[in-house]
């Protein structure tokens, strides 16, 4: 039961070492230590209900229940430590895994996580979350962007321009998020930065959570006229989908400079165009 | 003659909102895939052309789009490669390489010649019995330009151990 820790100069980030979830982050720059626990989750896709019969499709997300299920206590984890990075991996299910990454001089924990094909053989359409939960006092606030610009302050069950009478308590708190969610205490700031589009909110006071991929059965009734199923290639079982949630942990006050940078380097990531060597023949414009 | 109309002509046809959302039906949201993907060909003749230029040398430029599965039939087969990273920020960046490779043991010059830190690690998770060997490196890229890394394989072994610490909560849970 040795303590599962990964670091680099700027953060320590520790797993619980019986589960093998994540426990907790340090900014060792800062002196900031923030317990953190990060699992995957699905919703139930609602099917229409004798009270509503609206269903959960592409059009719109309507989960069945509004407390999700939890994929997996506990993940079967590798630790990999090198000079020139430390990662985790986190074996959830056949379908899910994660790996949590540092490398050395990186201000960000780097998720990255791989879901699908999602079964559906149990008939039940699924939505699946990357959720954090902390302890900080969120007082029912968090932040979303807008195409990566502006920040919006987010209220759970509230509008700002109109008296909202919550019926949704889940979807109705869910918003777009293009490139990062965040929560704050006022002091300290957890940001996730996304390499997509992707539907968040927080639901509970220090949690904040992403939606990372959904398997549907049936259609919405908004003019699709079919399931969100995506099949994928052959056979046809089901999209698999990787990407990645970058974790930002700062004070309020150094949080902006940190994420907006990064999400910089995120949208604008380098490319690489690789070539075979010495095979290359002079070539001048003219 | 690479071309960037494609990709133009495929990005304004994905503004509709069933492209940015989703909400069309599979066989319209594979459409919308194809002809990105079509635009993105072209647009790979495009940059190799600029890059031959600017370099002022021909190459047969290679474009890996499934490194995020870790897959590159040529740094997995070649046993000399160039890594070409360019920066389309307005400040320089330093970026961790990653490539899926075939062997163990790699010498990595940065453009200036110097070795460049490298290692390769198994990204396989446990109890699979092939291995992933995947090469890492730091490099580092000026504002709005490119580097070249030139990588050549070392004879090497297969390690005697995989990586440290397969710890499996479950069991220990």
């Amino acid at each position: 039961s040795q303590s599962l820790v990964i670091q680099n100069e700027h953060l320590r980030v520790t797993f619980d070492p019986n589960t093998g979830l994540l426990q907790e982050i340090e900014n060792l720059d800062r002196g900031l230590r923030l317990p953190v626990s990060q699992a995957f989750y699905w919703y139930n896709a609602s099917s229409g209900d004798f009270m509503h019969p609206q269903v959960s499709g592409a059009y719109i997300f309507r989960p069945a229940q509004t407390k999700p299920f939890l994929l997996r206590h506990w993940a079967n984890t590798r630790l990999v430590k090198k000079a020139l990075v430390q990662e985790v991996h986190q074996n959830f299910t056949a379908w899910c895994s994660q790996v949590v990454r540092l490398y050395p001089g990186q201000r960000h924990v780097e998720l990255e996580w791989t879901v699908g094909p999602v079964p559906v053989g149990d008939d039940w359409g699924k939505e699946i979350i990357s959720r954090f939960d902390t302890q900080l006092k969120t007082n029912g606030r968090f932040y979303t962007d807008s195409n990566g610009r502006e920040i919006l302050e987010r209220r759970r069950n509230y509008r700002p321009t109109w008296d909202l009478n919550q019926t949704e308590p889940v979807a109705g708190n869910y918003y777009p998020i293009n490139s990062r969610i965040y929560i704050t205490d006022g002091q300290i700031q957890l940001t996730v930065l996304t390499d997509r589009s992707q539907g968040g909110s927080s639901l509970r006071d220090g949690s904040l959570e992403l939606m990372v991929h959904r398997r549907l059965l049936l259609d919405d009734n908004r003019g699709v006229g079919e399931a969100l199923l995506e099949p994928g290639d052959w056979p046809g079982t089901g999209l698999v989908v990787r990407g990645r949630h970058l974790l930002l942990l700062d004070t309020v006050e150094a949080a902006a400079a940190g994420h907006r940078l990064q999400a910089q380097r995120e949208a604008l990531a380098p490319h690489l165009v690789l070539a075979p060597m010495g095979q290359g023949t002079p070539y001048s414009p003219g | 003659q690479g071309s960037s109309a494609h990709l133009r002509q495929a990005m304004a046809v994905a503004q509709h909102h069933d492209a940015v959302t989703g909400t069309s039906k599979q066989h319209v949201a594979d459409d919308y895939a194809r002809q990105l993907a079509a635009g993105w060909e072209k647009c790979q003749v495009l940059v190799s052309n600029a890059l031959a230029s600017l370099r002022g040398s021909k190459e047969d430029f290679v474009f890996c789009n499934q490194l995020n599965i870790s897959v590159c039939p040529l740094t997995q087969t070649a046993s000399h490669f160039q890594a070409v990273l360019y920066n389309p920020l307005a400040w320089g960046i330093t970026w961790t390489v990653r490539l899926p490779v075939k062997d163990w043991a790699y010498h990595v010059r940065s453009p200036s010649g110097q070795t460049v830190p490298s290692e390769v690690i198994d990204v396989l998770s446990e109890g699979s019995e092939n291995f992933r060997p995947e090469l890492i490196f730091p490099a580092s890229a000026p504002p709005l330009g490119f580097s070249i890394y030139s990588v050549t394989r070392l004879p090497s072994k297969t390690p005697k151990f995989r990586d440290c610490c397969s710890t499996s909560g479950a069991q220990r849970f």
